[in-house]
């Protein structure tokens, strides 16, 4: 039964998308059937699987204030096993479309049910943000993944993300819980990286996986290429964290 | 005469903070009067200015909201010539506030008013979206700085960004231009980068600064300690570059 995992942190630039794409594509190498969920206006998700915007006939958009059936806005991609909703330009639109429209926070919930049985993982891309597309996310999720940079200003945003949690949690989904925070773009040599992740591993109180993601160039340079690190570059750092991450969120379900 | 300068760009990490913040503490060691306006939740710029938001007693929020006097807000920071109204966790709440509010979009720029006159140069830290604080920001600026990541999923929300703009400019500000583009996290090491620069220098249509600011780590240390890279490492190849970010603006201004 297909869980929904909500990739979230509204500050900017975490490896959110990142860790969305090549997660998923770790999952499906592992023959996991994976739908992954594009809520970002700047549809980089879609982009980053090689999925062309302008052939896109529905997306998430479509799904959320059309109400289109989710079936007809999946799009597979290159990788096997990996199904997308793809985001196009419109989406930029939604978050005020939405405020106005009957049970604003559930839509992506609803649009989920008659497909959250196909998939063994729903994985939502989220905006750097805490407005109505991150809340429709929470509310449709039933757990949290938080990229985390190993930068300072990272750790600012952390409080106000739990706190959204929570009362997403108390309003919106009792369900939700926190699938764990993985941290990202460490830098061996750089002595703030070291500090940033022993500061989350004491002090957050949530469960930080093992993988630690280290930046490196080549998960940079897959989305230009339109495929994941797993067919970029499968042996590079960055793809053996991302797998491993892959592993540990799968135990975790004790698959 | 205080020219108000955004610094925007809705894709989330690109250096917005990080160029208000240090390109403040230039022009302000070159003897300019410069206002920081932190228009950001997370309150990143406040931060990393050394700014203890418990202490804080009126904030943009209440300049915004509550119509409080902007010179309430107002607080020196350790930088000479450059003061900042801060952010606090209350901003979170605002964008949601304003939609019902009188002149929703033009609430900062009427806060504005009656100092700009003081500074030669308002700074405004933008939000990583396009939402109400981002469209009170480009109705009250002159003119957009623009950050952009030498990565290839920043290339991706440039056309939004400047739609966006466009649409600013017909509708709430005719006089708003673009300040430039400014190249940040620059690796010389790898190919993407270049191509990047290459890219944006060639097909973007816009000014794009001499100034390419390179990824250092001392860039991301600096906050940590609540200064700008002027005053934790003023030799560091990060503050070269912003020094001269802060030459090629005032000599386009022909100061
Ligand atoms: N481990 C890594 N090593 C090197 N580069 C990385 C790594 N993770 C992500 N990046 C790059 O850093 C940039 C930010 O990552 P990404 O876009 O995934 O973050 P995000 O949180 O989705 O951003 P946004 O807040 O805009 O949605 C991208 O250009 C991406 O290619
Ligand atoms: N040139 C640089 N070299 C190294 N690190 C940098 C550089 N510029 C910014 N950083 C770091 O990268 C991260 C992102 O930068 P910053 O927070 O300024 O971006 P932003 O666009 O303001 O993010 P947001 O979209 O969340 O507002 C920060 O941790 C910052 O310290
Ligand atoms: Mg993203
Ligand atoms: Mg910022």
């Amino acid at each position: 039964m297909g869980r929904v995992i909500a990739v979230a942190n509204q500050k900017g630039g975490t490896a959110k998308t990142t860790t969305a794409v090549n997660l998923g594509a770790y999952l499906a190498m592992a023959g996991r059937r994976i739908l992954l969920l594009d809520m970002d206006p700047q549809g980089n998700a879609s982009s980053g699987l090689g999925i062309d915007k302008r052939a896109v006939e529905s997306c998430i958009y479509d799904v959320l204030i059309d109400e289109v059936e989710i079936e007809k806005a999946i799009t597979n991609t290159k990788v096997q096993g990996l199904d997308i909703v793809p985001a196009t330009l419109n989406l930029a639109g939604a978050e005020v479309e939405m405020v106005n429209l009957m049970s604003r926070e559930h839509r992506l919930r609803r649009a989920l049910e008659p497909v959250k049985v196909i998939y063994d993982y729903c994985l939502v891309d989220c905006p750097p943000s805490l407005g109505l597309l991150t809340v429709n996310a929470l509310a449709a999720a039933d757990s949290v993944l938080v990229p985390i940079q190993c930068e300072y200003y990272a750790l600012e945003g952390l409080g106000q993300l739990m706190r959204t949690i929570e009362l997403v949690k108390r309003h919106l989904n009792a369900e939700l819980e926190i699938e764990g925070l993985v941290m990202t773009m460490f830098d061996a040599r750089t002595n703030l990286s070291q500090q940033v992740v022993q500061d989350v591993r004491r002090n957050s109180g949530q469960h930080v996986f093992e993988a630690v993601i280290p930046r490196n160039v080549r998960l940079s340079e897959a989305p230009s290429y339109g495929v994941p690190i797993s067919m970029y570059d499968d042996r590079s750092k960055g793809a053996e964290a991302y797998r491993s991450l892959a592993d540990e969120i799968m135990h975790k379900e004790g698959a």
